[in-house]
């Protein structure tokens, strides 16, 4: 499903040149779940954009589900990226003026989804995080992890081939913790959806059956996890 | 220092009310590094925050140092809070248009420091915090690991009286976690700071000898912690 060789990132500084990818390999079979861990500023969030369709690689070639997509025009990569992905971003990137149950229909919305079904789909998703007591709130009458969790709804939503999640946990205490990785687990679990989580916890990867580990945008580990 | 008595929070939302403290009273002296833990969306960003200078509580009374802060007119707030405080918050906040130096200078020149003394002094805290390299990068030229960094060290360059942390370690693996937390410790053993830390990380916890835990906007355990 995602093929990425020899993927390299830079960016323009000023002057310097900032090389947050050196060369990465990485293959995910379909119906994998993969931690990446690595340091702050190991490259991780980097190689999710280009994964995601976010960015564009510098060098190298990444074919997602067979598709070279640094070919494809950007509205068609939106089209790619609306139908097969489920992205959770680091900051969240929430509209700031729409409540919680707007922004997790919006992935709907643009997939031709209307209406009352797709208010169903979205609450489903706010009460599957625990928060669909909060979906008229705006992102800022919630606390942080409250918002972290109304962008794992709107990841999950739309039913994605690929769940692409940086940092899902990062302000999570430890029950709000479970309940998403038992979100991501059950769509693993049920519908073989392929999921890519980055975290520095390690009790967050162990929910995972691979880890590959990044450090200085190289792959210095990649290992599969027994798990107990 | 801090001396909070029968606080309330009450956030209006369209015609519902949001309770976010329901009357905490806490103590904080001087020289003490106090952990606050609970649930996401238990209230510890709302308490930090009323601590901070940053927002009035709706009930109950608030003295820092000794004065009641909810009578003081915003701009000698705005002193107060330059002198005396340290502010990591949860999402960062840094200027979006200003390099990692600039908004680390920035309390400086608040508090009349200027030129190559400023300076100074910013890169020095940025190095603490191992992203002096990363001085003339904006924010979004940076991981979200350094941009948490770069808040932690705009936190510390004016030699607070008191460090108000949200979550500071949330987007740090653990080489990081542990540096900042040593740059806390640091100020807390050699200089008296007195440092109040949000965090869901039982490990970072360990660093403190106090540990109070919110639920549902109240203070359900306050407990010495023996350290090791
Ligand atoms: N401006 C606001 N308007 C309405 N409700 C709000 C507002 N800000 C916060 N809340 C609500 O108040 C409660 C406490 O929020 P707070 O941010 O203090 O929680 P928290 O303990 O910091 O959570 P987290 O660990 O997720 O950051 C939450 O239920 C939140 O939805
Ligand atoms: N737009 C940009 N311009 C310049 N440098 C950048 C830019 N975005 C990221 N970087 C740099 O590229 C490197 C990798 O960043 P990236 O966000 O991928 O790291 P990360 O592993 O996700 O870190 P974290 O765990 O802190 O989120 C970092 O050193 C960062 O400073
Ligand atoms: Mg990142
Ligand atoms: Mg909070």
């Amino acid at each position: 499903l995602v093929d990425c060789r020899g993927l390299t990132k830079v960016y323009p500084l000023s002057g310097v040149e900032v090389h947050a990818l050196r060369g990465v390999d990485l293959r995910v079979e379909r119906g994998e779940m993969v931690a990446v861990m690595g340091p702050s500023g190991s490259g991780k969030s980097t190689l999710m954009h280009i994964i995601g369709c976010m960015d564009t690689q510098t060098g190298g070639s990444y074919l997602l589900d067979g598709v070279d997509v640094s070919n494809v025009p950007e509205k068609e990569l939106a089209a790619i990226r609306n139908k097969k992905l489920g992205f959770v971003f680091q900051r969240y990137n929430l509209l700031p003026r729409a409540t919680a149950l707007y922004n997790v229909e919006l992935p709907l919305f643009y997939a031709g989804v209307t209406g009352s079904a797709a208010e169903e789909k979205a609450r489903a998703a706010l009460e599957q995080v625990g928060i669909l007591h909060l979906a008229d709130h705006l992102p800022n009458q919630m606390s942080g992890g409250q918002q972290q969790r109304v962008a794992i709804a709107r990841a999950v939503v739309n039913d994605p081939l690929l769940i692409l999640a940086d940092e899902p946990t990062g302000a999570l205490d430890t029950a709000s913790s479970a309940e998403v990785m038992g979100v991501f687990q059950k769509m693993h679990e049920e519908r073989g959806v392929t999921v890519i989580i980055i975290t520095h916890e390690p009790h967050i990867a162990e929910f995972c059956r691979r880890k590959v580990t990044l450090r200085d945008g190289r792959i210095i580990s990649d290992q599969p996890v027994a798990n107990s």
